[in-house]
């Protein structure tokens, strides 16, 4: 049965097209089928991945393990309300009957496929920078304690999915909250949100996990369409000292996602 | 005559609203009153900033220098469609005959109140982070030869804007880029994007600022309302070299703005 994994923050740029990116090359080395459905209709960041990945390989004559892409815009009738649903499943069902994994990008606003792909995960990664910028869609802390006082939008959005989920008699989704483009500076401030994640995820019921720190080589690779994993398939990606701590921490982050009968 | 200063871009955690933050802390603490927009009427981080500024100054019994918060949401009434309008401009011309500079902060999506906020900018500050997937909503670049393929999403959003001001007989929109989050790092990278932006600037008329490095200290004051240039007015803000080195990029970027009648 197809695992479903979403990538959600309500929060713009936390990292959720990056950490899908990483993620679905990670599944994809392991051997595994994996689709995508990118949500955000206008930047498609994931989706242009994917298709920056099939020029290279053409342009390259490079054999790239690719994910199936599905195409929600081929549905798309913004003329008619609640299109987004029978769009959402039919593309979703497709992609279940082919792949081990479903890959889903959503964008950093609260859509009506977004709030679809919430109550569809299996697995909810969320993306989080550490910022109290970030933090404060997750919920309101206070400035001199450092206390969560409580959840704030998007943690009441995870809880409404949750619950939509539930009524439909569907297994509980497991949350993991994945701090993102962490530096080796700032101890003080990464300390101070690590004590207030801590706290709600105990309160809100996620885990968190380490994540990925904030290195160039999570970025500069996109336009190619390539992943660091890609190194073994393609010369043109530097193979120094710090690319192989980077490779574990996908890999590490993946690990963290717990998926049952995976192959690393 | 107020000066509207817009901080626009449709992909999210470019860094619109710690632009907006710091460039109005800058405003206000050169004696001028600036009043606020904030237009991402779910996240809403540019009002809750001065909020907790609010909050802060009470607790502390210190007199901080505030903005004047437009408030949009007093008007919404989304099962009437187009609301948006009619409350976008009461607002704003409410602040405007108080006000010397009105800042408003848009969403990182596209929204009625962001497309009215960007035909009605004297100047539109752009933040980028120093990365493809967020070129990739200003223009598509050839991964080979890193010359702009042509135009996207936002730099067409822009355009739009610019049409209907001139239709309106509005003088030209001053369009700054200004990149974000840079690290002393990734010269490689930064050089790339670089060429690719100046390459653009030319051909869709924007004109780019230096703009902020990544600094924690531009992030870690915002649970309570302060930035960096508060500095003498409150003590807990640190006072070490970083701090004078990051005070000086704000006021480098205020500066970029080419604001008439500034005093800093
Ligand atoms: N771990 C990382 N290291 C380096 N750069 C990163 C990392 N994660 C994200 N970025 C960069 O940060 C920016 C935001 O990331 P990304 O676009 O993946 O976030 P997002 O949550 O998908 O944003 P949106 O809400 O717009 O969809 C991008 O420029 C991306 O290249
Ligand atoms: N110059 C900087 N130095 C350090 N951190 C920064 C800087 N600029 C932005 N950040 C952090 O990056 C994240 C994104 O910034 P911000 O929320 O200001 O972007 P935004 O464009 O307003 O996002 P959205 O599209 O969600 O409105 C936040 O966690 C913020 O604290
Ligand atoms: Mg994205
Ligand atoms: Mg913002």
């Amino acid at each position: 049965m197809s695992r479903i994994l979403v990538f959600g923050n309500e929060k713009g740029g936390a990292g959720k097209s990056t950490m899908a990116m990483h993620v679905t090359s990670a599944l994809l080395h392991s051997g595994a089928s994996v689709g995508i459905m990118d949500l955000d209709m206008r930047q498609i960041s994931l989706k242009r991945f994917f298709e920056n990945r099939e020029a290279f390989a053409a342009s390259h004559k490079v054999d790239l393990p690719m994910a199936r892409i599905g195409e929600i815009a081929a549905f798309e009738d913004i003329t008619s309300p609640g299109w987004e649903k029978p769009a959402f499943e039919s593309v979703l069902t497709g992609l279940q009957a082919q792949c081990d994994y479903v890959v889903v990008d959503c964008p950093g606003a609260l859509t009506p496929l977004s709030a679809l792909a919430h109550a569809a995960a299996d697995t909810l990664i969320t993306p989080l920078n550490d910022s109290y910028i970030d933090f404060d869609l997750l919920a309101r802390v206070d400035p001199e304690t450092n206390a969560v006082k409580g959840p704030s939008i998007y943690s009441e959005m995870v809880w409404d999915a949750r619950k939509n989920r539930a009524l439909a008699g569907g297994k509980p989704i497991d949350w993991i909250v994945a701090r993102n483009r962490l530096s080796s500076l700032n101890m003080h401030n990464k300390r101070k949100l690590g004590d207030a994640l801590t706290d709600l995820s105990k309160r809100i019921g996620f885990r968190f996990a380490a994540g990925l720190s904030d290195r160039v080589v999570f970025r500069e690779l996109f336009p190619q369409g390539l992943t660091l994993l890609d190194h073994k398939l393609v010369s043109e990606i530097p193979t120094k000292m710090s690319n192989v701590a980077a490779r574990q921490e996908v890999r590490d982050l993946v690990l963290e996602l717990k998926l049952p009968d995976l192959e690393l």
